[in-house]
């Protein structure tokens, strides 16, 4: 992810940390002074402090994508279905993801699983612009035979009795499934649907209710309509990192141009 | 040991050939700076700066800074407002007046992969980054 720039006459300018000759010109600056600087810019960035993040933290391949696109890295790109999401980052100059909190509540009975995810982290001087619900098609989950239909809800908790309906989506044949092995369903959420569904919790929840469309269907074959929204008995963190349900969201925060005008100057 | 080389006395004088000075130390910069305003090359390294545990991509990038003198009379290319032209030309009568200074013209941002406070995985824009090009 390094970006282009000129070569100098020696190394590419790099300036070691520390003079190679001792000199009062080249002291370093005090301790104290440093980190206000530092200060300084983390607060620029958007960070009151920095972050200490723990070890091994799993990075979702779909923001690693958006880097790589962002960057023009095309032959980086890890997902060979991804599709750059033009429509939710022309006025975005801030990419968020968060994991479902991991307490799934379901029935298997009713096809109905809810999911929720807490994004209040989200800064207050931040606008979200709009969101994306993004979950895995494989071959790993099984749906039953014939094609599916997906109904995504809006819903506070597994009981809400009056769960809002975002989005009714067929699940047929997915050839990309066969072909890669997953498929992202993304579902957009904009900011209006947003607001009122965490409705300043900070919690937004959705419910995912599978139907079958036609039950009488029997000549599909089952592996190929698959939803990964719980863990495998026995999964690694890593790749269940890589497959669980993810919400992204596209905000700004006030500062500086979006991300879609990759390299624009400012005079 | 070419003689053309040679000081006075026919001897080689290695005192400014031998010793290649690199990554911006003070004579370079020295040097640099007696040079006409222009963009040099500056990479940062955010492992140097301690930024690279929670800086998931780029591990650095080119940030460029701008150094040199702006002299009378100012070339068209030195991206000269026209009160640094004015100021080149009362400096150039009255030393006392400092001459205008070498400065970006314009920015551009750059796109940072991290780690927030709580773990999340951020992509964001951040303005003012890397400078484009400098004037006086």
């Amino acid at each position: 992810g390094r970006q282009g720039g000129e070569s100098s006459e020696t190394d590419n300018g790099r300036v070691p940390p520390t003079p190679s000759s001792p000199s009062p010109a080249a002291a370093l600056p005090d301790p104290g002074l440093a980190q206000t600087i530092q200060s300084l810019l983390l607060s620029r960035l958007g960070l009151q402090s920095q972050p200490n993040p723990r070890p091994d933290v799993p990075v979702p391949e779909y923001l690693l994508d958006l880097y790589r696109f962002h960057q023009q890295q095309y032959h980086l790109l890890e997902d060979p279905t991804f599709s750059f999401p033009s429509h939710h980052i022309q006025q975005a100059n801030t990419i968020r993801s968060f994991h479902h909190s991991g307490k799934l509540e379901s029935k298997t009975t009713r096809n109905l699983v809810h999911i929720s995810f807490n994004i209040s982290s989200i800064p207050q001087d931040e606008t979200v612009l709009s969101a994306e619900l993004r979950l895995l098609r494989s071959q790993a989950a099984s749906l039953g035979p014939g094609p599916h239909r997906l109904n995504l809800y809006l819903s506070k908790h597994y009981e809400d009795p009056e769960p809002m309906l975002l989005e009714t989506r067929l699940l047929t044949s997915c050839l990309h499934c066969i072909k890669a092995g997953s498929f992202w369903e993304a579902f957009s959420l904009n900011a209006d649907l947003l607001r009122k569904a965490h409705g300043g919790t900070g919690s937004l929840g959705f419910l995912l209710e599978v139907r079958p469309e036609n039950s009488d269907n029997q000549s599909e074959q089952h592996q190929e309509r698959h939803l990964r929204v719980s863990r495998s008995v026995g999964q690694d963190d890593h790749s269940w990192a890589q497959e669980r349900p993810l919400l992204v969201t596209y905000s700004h925060d006030g500062h500086g141009e979006p991300l879609v005008k990759h390299g624009r100057r400012t005079s | 040991g070419n003689s053309n080389w040679g000081d006075d006395k026919g001897e080689v004088s290695w005192s400014d050939r031998g010793r290649v000075k690199r990554n911006g130390s003070p004579a370079k910069l020295k040097r640099l700076s007696r040079g006409r305003c222009r963009r040099h090359p500056l990479h940062v390294d955010f492992r140097d700066v301690g930024w690279h545990k929670w800086i998931i991509a780029p591990s650095g990038y080119d940030a460029f800074f701008c150094l040199g003198e702006c002299r009378y009379p100012l070339a068209d290319h030195m991206n000269a407002s026209s009160h640094a032209v004015v100021q080149t030309m009362v400096n150039s009568v009255n030393g006392a007046v400092p001459r205008a200074c070498c400065v970006p013209t314009s920015l551009s941002p750059i796109a940072l992969l991290y780690l927030d406070n709580h773990d999340r995985v951020v992509l964001k824009n951040y303005q003012d980054m890397v400078v484009e090009s400098c004037g006086c």
